[in-house]
Order: C-alpha cells, then sequence, then structure tokens
C-alpha cells in the first residue's frame, strides 16, 4: 500500500 | 515603515485565490529582495513557497525586514473588494499590530483601504534543498489542470511516469482505471502551449490528487506549469508569476511500504 510521506521528512528546519 | 505598490493588482488577487484553500494562517516575509512566504498546509504534505521581487513593485519600501502573520481566508476577503484592474499598495507601519491594504481604480477615482489585524504565527522555516531533477515537464497549466481534475473522478492517487515518450499520468478507483499520455509536442505555433519533457533519466511517482487539484487553483497565473520530478523526493509544480517571480507547491510522494 503507498504510504503518504511528509514534506518535514524531506526538508529540513532552516 | 512598509509600503509595497503593485500595478498589476490582480496577481496578488490570484495568489491568494490559489493559496487559501491550502494554508489557513501564514506569515508574508518582507526584505529588500521581496515579498515571500513559505508555509505548509495543516498535515504537512504540501508546502508552498511565494516570491514575488521587489523589482515587480512599482513602489517599494521595506525599512527593515519584516514578517506579517496573516489568515489567509480573511486576506483573500479582502482582496476579493479589489477590482481586477486596480493598483494594490499594502502598508504596514513598524511596531503595528495591522496591514492595510489599499485598491485605488484605474482612473484613481475610486480608492479604498482595508485594514486587517496580523497574527502572531510561530512558523519554523524550511531548508529547502536545491535538487538535481529526473524529469522536467513544461506544459500548459490548463491541460494539467483538466488531467488533474479528470483523473481525480475516477481515483485519489495519481502516478506519474515519465520515459522518453512522454509522461503518462495512471489512476485507478472503484469505477475503474484511467491513463493519461502526454507526448512531448514542440511544433506548436505559441511557445506557451508546448509540452516540454526535460527527462536525464526514468522517473515514476505517486502523489494524492487533492493536493495537486488544489495547486491548480495558481493556473489563473500562468499560461504554463513546471513539474520537477526525482524519485523519492517531493515534486515541486511551479507557476511563474509574470516576471515577478513564482508560486512553488511542493508535494511529499506516497511511498510504498
Amino acid at each position: 500500500v503507498n504510504q503518504q510521506s511528509q514534506i518535514t521528512s524531506f526538508f529540513s528546519k532552516a | 515603515m512598509l509600503e509595497l505598490r503593485l500595478v498589476q493588482g490582480s496577481l496578488l488577487k490570484k495568489v491568494l485565490e490559489s493559496i487559501k484553500d491550502l494554508v489557513n494562517d501564514a506569515n508574508f516575509d518582507c526584505s529588500a529582495t521581496g515579498f515571500s512566504l513559505q508555509a505548509m498546509d495543516s498535515s504537512h504534505v504540501a508546502l508552498v513557497a511565494l516570491l514575488l521581487r521587489s523589482e515587480g513593485f512599482e513602489h517599494y519600501r521595506c525599512d527593515r525586514n519584516i514578517s506579517m502573520g496573516m489568515n489567509l481566508g480573511n486576506m483573500a476577503k479582502m482582496l476579493k473588494c479589489a477590482g481586477n484592474d486596480d493598483i494594490i499598495t499594502l502598508k504596514a507601519d513598524d511596531g503595528s499590530d495591522t496591514v492595510t491594504f489599499m485598491f485605488e481604480s484605474p482612473t484613481q477615482d475610486k480608492i479604498a483601504d482595508f485594514e486587517m489585524r496580523l497574527m502572531d504565527i510561530d512558523s519554523e522555516h524550511l531548508g529547502i534543498p536545491e535538487a538535481e531533477y529526473h524529469a522536467i515537464l513544461i506544459m500548459p497549466s490548463a491541460e494539467f489542470a483538466r488531467i488533474c481534475k479528470d483523473l481525480s473522478s475516477i481515483g485519489d492517487t495519481v502516478v506519474i511516469s515519465v520515459t522518453k515518450e512522454g509522461v503518462k499520468f495512471s489512476t485507478r478507483g472503484d469505477i475503474g482505471t484511467a491513463n493519461v499520455v502526454c507526448r512531448q509536442n514542440t511544433t506548436v505555433d505559441k511557445p506557451e502551449e508546448a509540452t516540454v519533457i526535460e527527462m536525464p533519466e526514468p522517473v515514476s511517482l505517486t502523489f494524492a490528487l487533492r493536493y495537486l487539484n488544489s495547486f491548480t487553483k495558481a493556473t489563473p497565473l500562468s499560461n504554463t506549469v513546471t513539474i520537477s520530478l526525482s524519485s523519492e523526493i517531493p515534486v515541486v509544480v511551479e507557476y511563474k508569476i509574470a516576471e515577478m517571480g513564482y508560486i512553488r507547491f511542493y508535494l511529499a510522494p506516497k511511498i510504498e511500504e
């Protein structure tokens, strides 16, 4: 099944 | 003191219409370089980044960097009161907790000003790394909007696959399946009607259609849309804003578990 990932797991806090 | 005067006020109207349903509250950052915003939707699946460069404003005064927290729904309500041909000026005094939107009709015979209370929004800025994309698609924005709308009537996720043949949008749902293939087509009389695919290597990713449909609300801003894809990282859907800047939507992929 396709699990929706989150933006925050790709872009870190600046 | 902040005073930004945008002759093409309709651009700001369109920007708000394209983000108000995705993001509720956001900080607008003003600096010498321009007027920008970066915000995630409530589920942290999508991120929008807006930039309107200072050179695009007829008058751009920003004495010091300032961040203004606004409820985008309320801001959109006020901007709806501006005419499409109005000049829109955004003003805020230092230390003030309100922002004023001034609308001037082209013949200057009608001037309106709307004042909105600012909010305190603690939002972290995310670092968006420059990525090498495996595939970059440039296509008519109306066409992309039509594909997303049509496919979302069949299924709720879309697989976007780019090969040398072209780009394929596929979905499946209870009633059946749908596939739309767009081939590279540069033999068009108007450049904005071309479909260009720069594909150093094939790529295939899965996304939730409801977010892509939300992004296509920015269609009125640009005749073309640029979609940049790379395996296992968010897709970027970018609409240029008439040589002023851009609005970029990032969407995290759905990943096989």
